[in-house]
C-alpha cells in the first residue's frame, strides 16, 4: 500500500488505493471471471467530475505565479484525463462483452492511472504549500540579516513591527504544516525548532534593547551586547534553517506508488 | 464483485471532487 505524506492527501486517497488493491488482488487471482455489471452510469459520473477538475487545473495553470506548479500541474491532469477515458473505453467494452478481460484490466489501468494522477496534482500543490511556508522563513531571515544596522531606539521600534507580523506568520504557518505532517520525526523536529525560536525571540529583542541603549549612551559593555545579539540571530537562523530543511525533506518523501 | 467496482468508482468521483476543491480553496 502507499503511504501519503500529509492528512489531506491521505484522507482524500486513502479509500480509492484500498478499492483499487482489493481489485487488483481479484483481479490478479482471477476471481473476477464473473459478468460484469454495466458500469455505464457510474463511469460517466467520473468522466463528468474529471472533465470538470481538468478545467479548473488549467486554470488555476493559467493564473498561478508559481512556475513550478505550472510546470507540474499539466502532466498530472493529463494523465487523470487520459485515466478516465480508459474507464469510459472498458464500459462501453462491458456492454458488448460482460466478461471481457481486456476490459476488466482498463478498468484497473483506468482507476490506477486516476489514483496517480490526483495524487500527482495533490503532491504538485503541496509542494507548492511549501514553498509559500519557505518564502515566509526567507523573510525572516532577511530581517534578521539586517540586525546590525539597527543603532536607534527609534529604528529598534520600526524593527520589531515589521519584524513581529512577519515572524508570526512564519511560526503559524510552520505549525499548521506540523499538523499536516503524517511524518512524526519530521513533525517533531518542527515543533522543536518552533519552540526554539519563541523562546529566543523574547531574548533577541531584549539583546537589540540592550546593544542599543549601549550604543545611544556610549555604555560599557558594548562588545559584550553586540556578542549576545549575534549570538540569538545566529541560534535562531539555525532554527530557521532547519525549518527549510525539513519542510523540503517532507515534500518528497514517501512516493512509493508502484 | 459489481458492489466493489461501483464502490471504487464512487470512492474515485468523491476524491476528484476533493481534489477539485482542494484547488479551489487553495488560496494563490
Amino acid at each position: 500500500m502507499p503511504t501519503f505524506h500529509t492528512k489531506t492527501i491521505e484522507t482524500i486517497l486513502e479509500p480509492v488505493a484500498q478499492q483499487v488493491s482489493k481489485l487488483v488482488i481479484l483481479h490478479e487471482e482471477g476471481e473476477d471471471g464473473n459478468a460484469m455489471p454495466d458500469l455505464t452510469r457510474p463511469v460517466n459520473v467520473v468522466k463528468k467530475a474529471v472533465d470538470n477538475l481538468v478545467k479548473v487545473g488549467y486554470e488555476t495553470v493559467s493564473c498561478s505565479e508559481d512556475n513550478l506548479l505550472k510546470h507540474d500541474m499539466p502532466p498530472a491532469l493529463s494523465r487523470v484525463e487520459e485515466a478516465s477515458m480508459l474507464l469510459v473505453n472498458a464500459a462501453s467494452m462491458l456492454l458488448d462483452d460482460s466478461r471481457s478481460a481486456p476490459a476488466r484490466k482498463k478498468l484497473i489501468d483506468g482507476s490506477r492511472g486516476i489514483l496517480h494522477g490526483t495524487s500527482a496534482l495533490l503532491l504538485a500543490f503541496d509542494e507548492s504549500e511549501v514553498r509559500k511556508i519557505i518564502r515566509k522563513c526567507k523573510t525572516v531571515l532577511e530581517y534578521l540579516e539586517i540586525t546590525e544596522v539597527i543603532s536607534t531606539l527609534e529604528d529598534l521600534v520600526k524593527y520589531i513591527e515589521t519584524l513581529s507580523p512577519n515572524l508570526t506568520s512564519m511560526i503559524k504557518s510552520v505549525e499548521s504544516r506540523e499538523r499536516e505532517l503524517m511524518h512524526q520525526a519530521h513533525r517533531e523536529m518542527l515543533l522543536r525548532s518552533v519552540d526554539d525560536i519563541r523562546n529566543y525571540t523574547n531574548l533577541f529583542v531584549n539583546t537589540l534593547k540592550i546593544f542599543v541603549t549601549a550604543k545611544v549612551e556610549g555604555q560599557f559593555g558594548i562588545e559584550n551586547a553586540q556578542h549576545n545579539r549575534d549570538y540569538v540571530v545566529k541560534k535562531m537562523t539555525s532554527e530557521i534553517n532547519e525549518i527549510i530543511r525539513v519542510l523540503r525533506l517532507t515534500s518528497h518523501d514517501d512516493d512509493d506508488w508502484d | 464483485l459489481r458492489v466493489g467496482w461501483e464502490q471504487l468508482l464512487t470512492s474515485v468521483k468523491r476524491a476528484i471532487n476533493e481534489v477539485e476543491n482542494q484547488i479551489l480553496t487553495r488560496d494563490s
